[in-house]
Parts: C-alpha cells; structure tokens; sequence
C-alpha cells in the first residue's frame, strides 16, 4: 500500500459517499446518470466475485464490501425509493449501456492477462470478469458526462461527485508509477491503459471544473 | 503476503 493507493481509494470512497449524501439527505438524484450507477454496480459485481476466495487482508474486504453495498444501494434508490425515483430525469438519461458492455466483454475474452499468470489458480472466467470490470470502469462514467452536457445547471454536489470520481483513478495512475519503479515484475499493461482512457475521458470535465472553480462560477458543460 | 498478487488492489 502507498499513499498515493490508499489517497485513490479514499477518494474514491468519498465520491461515493458525496452521492450517497445527496440521495440520503435531500432525497434527490437530479443529474445523476442511473445508467451510470447501473454500470458501476456491475463493474463492483464483476471485480469481486472473488471477494470470498481471495482474502488479501482485512481494508481490502472491507473496501469492496462498501464499494458492493453503496453501488447497490444507490442503484436502489434511484430505481425504487418513491421520493427518490421522482427526481430522477430518465429522458436525459438515454446512454444505452449494452454499446458498451458488449464491446468490453468481446474485448476481455481477447486481451486478457490470463496467459501472463499461469501460476494464479484463478480460473478463467473469472480474469476474464475482472478484466471485463476493468474495461467497463474505464468507459461507464460516459453515460454520467453526456447527461451533464444536457442538464444546464449541474449542482454542486454532482460536480463534486464526478470530479472525486476522476480524481480516484488518477491517484491510481501516480500509484502504478511508483509501483512500477518500487516493486519488480510490476507490469500490468492492461490495468494501465484503461486506467489511463479512463481519467483521460473525464480531461475536459476537469477542465471546465477547474475553471468554474478559477472563475468562482457555475459549473457548466458546453453542449 | 497479499501485497505481491496481481489483484491487490480494489
């Protein structure tokens, strides 16, 4: 673990409870993408099946058990809690997620680090989950992003839950890097280049919020 | 230790 690891995993976390804060406080999901948080709950689903069979220590469990619930629980919220639900902007909303599940499970049966761990017991199908998860985290901000472009005025707390959203995986990148040059045999290619597409896709986002925050004024997306 | 697995991290 290293701080810039455990600094992601905080934001990330945070993101999550900004979210969650929002929904649970003030009853309301306005400009939160469902499709998004549908897509998160299956890359959380996804990445830790083997949440059981793979004990690396007590943070690590404890973090995925969060991350499940939370996902889960806003996906919940969002779809069936009956204040909650009215807020919720389905026209704004029409990502169609399968454009990009589909591509990614075509793509983690053909580039998958299986063949560089021939020592992991673990069976194929589930590096080919992980490695699916790991595709789809990398694209399911998209559907969240496009809806900000069409919702005119973002709140602040949906800005702030993108942008620690963005945040998370950029600490990630910092955290490669120093276990690239501190760890040997350190290479995972695949885990890199999605987690680079991934920050890169919220670039201009970032940009605008940098500026909203410079100029002390609303945050907008150009349309 | 679980630090040398691939899948460490979340």
């Amino acid at each position: 673990m290293n701080i810039f690891r455990l600094a992601g995993d905080m934001t990330h976390l945070l993101s999550v409870l900004v979210l969650l804060l929002k929904i649970h406080t003030i009853k309301s999901c306005a400009g939160i993408s469902l499709k998004t948080q549908e897509l998160y709950a299956v890359v959380f689903a996804t990445r830790y099946l083997d949440i059981f069979t793979s004990y690396i220590s007590p943070y690590n469990t404890m973090m995925k058990l969060i991350f499940l619930g939370s996902s889960f629980s806003i996906v919940w919220y969002m779809r069936y809690h009956k204040i909650v639900r009215r807020s919720y902007d389905k026209d704004q909303d029409t990502f169609r997620p399968y454009i990009l599940m589909l591509p990614c499970l075509i793509l983690a049966l053909l580039i998958n680090e299986k063949f560089t761990f021939k020592e992991i017991s673990t069976s194929f199908f589930l590096f080919v989950m992980w490695t699916f998860s790991l595709y789809l985290e990398a694209v399911a901000i998209l559907p969240q992003l496009v809806m900000l472009q069409r919702t005119r005025n973002i709140d602040n707390l949906t800005g702030q839950y993108v942008f620690l959203l963005g945040a998370y995986r950029a600490l990630y990148i910092l955290n490669w890097i120093y276990r690239y040059f501190t760890e040997e045999h350190f290479v995972h290619w695949i885990t890199w280049i999605s987690g680079l597409v991934q920050t890169l896709l919220y670039a201009d986002f970032f940009y605008y919020y940098f500026q909203s925050w410079k100029n002390n004024v609303k945050l907008q997306l150009p349309a | 230790n679980g630090e040398s697995k691939p899948h460490d991290e979340l």
